[in-house]
């Protein structure tokens, strides 16, 4: 199983459709201080359930939602969709490919889908739970949160390993 | 019955043994629980004694000893329970060349068995890319990508 | 009579709006007095935002609009009032190449009133010194230095 | 005015007695992860006189002294020295030449010295009053601390500048 392509729309500062083809191996991102590398990360934290908007560096949930710019106008919707390839059958559905998204309104409201149907955030949790992708997240490690993971207290670090357990 | 926690730090602990002294030659490092009476509140301890030195109080290293160990707790967690993927973001702004490739080395071995995406400024990451993205932001606030295979030429992921 | 810290506000601020479109150019920065009727209990805040983009809530900028953001209210309070000597340690580890350039321009600046002392591992850093120290620490776990004056040849700084 | 040379000895890492002769403009500092590098910039924050032995990142304050290496034995003192070139009259003294030093011994004991004769820290803050060089060091940005100038709450960006005021 591997992440075959991130697709982002009105997600911060991807306001166009973009199209991440991605490959098994390791793809590394690079581009200019403020040019959207870690908005990358943050889509694929935020498609996989997360509900913290200070972990996405916002004030709020909206915060996601493309705020427009001095040429263009802004979004009432962000949506990142994440293909994921199980040709290895490691997710229990029956599907070679299988499409997570998630959406969000101007209103605040969310919507999760599963190749294309509407479902639950804890749907999406459980179709992946078997691959150790929690709700914490640990296999994303943001800009600077590796500090966090020395200066935590001992009983933090009890959590995070429990996570991966 | 050994409960799931203390089953996964045994393997994350064993892991970082054998890893903490791949990234710091010479060096000890070691997980320990901190109540391990207590199986159900326990915390974990880090202990980390970078070579030629015998401080180990954490708050002593340097700025890229900390980074170093820190990965070392991750690495251990990825290899006792794998993930399809990993995302690491900057997490090696601190340090110097030889560590920078130590990190890289063991950052290849993960390859074998997930897939992994690196957000850096540092060529020497960009060179174990099988995969190369180039994210740009034009005047009009808009963020683009553009992919290269390495080793092919470069094309624009359109919408 | 206008208190001390007034003074200092307004001249801090002035070199703030100054100093931010020099390392943002295209960008608006301002510090702003959270109230200004009370100048004795009054907190600052900081507006910045860079060129192309709406955003000025502070947490949605970058690691590296961040730490130029940071840069540029200490440079405006060395610039208002100056001391007689700076230490910099590793402060632009998140910066790109053309915020780094950016950067040592405005250090360079400095270097005419104030004696500068910076830490890094950047070697474009490294490249505007007049005097380079490198520091070491072999097995025994003791620190020592040699310097070299850039242009010159080295000499071991012994005890 | 300008420093001259800074000597530490007993300090961190620094066992042996070490000299860095400075000059005006530009002095850049460079080295392996570990080697010493912040420990210099440690030693010009505790002999302007700094008490808080988290800034120094220990846990008390006679964690400055040497602790010893597989190779070498602890000591029982720390000291650091720096010498401020004052041909320019900046300080209000008469010396063309100001050393200013601290030393700390493993009981915890401190002792400040002005061109060798004791003082105390009150006396150093005095001299360097005039210059700027208050407690708070805002001269003296550690490794990481930059993202706190933007993190910290409204009240704290004030103290800094009243610091530097
Ligand atoms: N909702 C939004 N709408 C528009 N732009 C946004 C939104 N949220 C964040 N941004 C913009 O995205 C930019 C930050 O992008 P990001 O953090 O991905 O940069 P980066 O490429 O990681 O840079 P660095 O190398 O400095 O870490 C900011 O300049 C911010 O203005
Ligand atoms: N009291 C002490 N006695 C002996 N060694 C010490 C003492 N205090 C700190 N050290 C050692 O100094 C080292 C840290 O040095 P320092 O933080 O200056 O490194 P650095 O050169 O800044 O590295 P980096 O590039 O990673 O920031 C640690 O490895 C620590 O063991
Ligand atoms: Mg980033
Ligand atoms: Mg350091």
């Amino acid at each position: 199983m591997y992440l075959s392509s991130v697709i982002l729309h009105g997600f911060k500062s991807f306001a166009d459709k973009t199209v991440l083809d991605l490959e098994r191996g390791i793809t590394v991102v690079v581009g200019p201080n403020g040019s959207g590398k870690s908005n990358v990360v943050d889509a694929l934290t935020w498609v996989l359930g997360s509900h913290s908007a200070k972990s996405l560096r916002g004030g709020q949930m909206a915060d996601v939602i493309f705020a427009g710019s001095p040429e263009r106008r802004g979004f009432g919707r962000a949506s990142v969709e994440i293909v994921i390839d199980n040709a290895a059958g490691t997710l229990p559905v029956d599907y070679s490919e299988v499409r997570v998204s998630r959406s969000m309104f101007a209103s605040g409201e969310t919507e999760y889908a599963i190749n294309g149907e509407a479902c639950r955030q804890l749907d999406i949790a459980e179709l992946l739970s078997d691959t150790g992708l929690g709700r914490e997240h640990h296999q994303i490690v943001g800009q600077g949160r590796l500090e966090a993971i020395l200066s935590a207290r001992p009983e933090d670090r009890r959590a995070f390993i429990e996570e991966a357990a | 019955i050994r409960s799931v926690f203390a089953e996964a730090f045994h393997d994350v602990a064993e892991a970082f043994a054998e890893l903490f002294p791949r990234l710091f030659p010479g060096g000890e490092g070691r997980l320990v629980l901190t109540d391990p009476d207590d199986l159900l509140d326990t915390g974990v301890e880090v202990e980390a004694r970078p070579p030629g030195k015998r401080v180990k109080r954490l708050s002593l290293l340097s700025g890229g000893e900390r980074s170093l160990t820190a990965l070392a707790i991750l690495f251990a967690i990825f290899r006792a329970r794998p993930s399809p993927f990993y995302v690491l973001d900057e997490v090696e702004a601190a340090l110097d060349d030889v560590n920078l490739q130590r990190f890289l080395t063991v950052v290849a071995e993960f390859r074998e068995t997930s897939q992994l995406i690196l957000v850096t400024h540092q060529k020497r990451t960009m060179e174990v890319a099988d995969l190369l993205y180039g994210v740009s932001m034009h005047s009009s606030g808009v963020s683009r990508v553009i992919s290269q295979r390495m080793g092919e030429q470069p094309s624009a992921a359109a919408s």
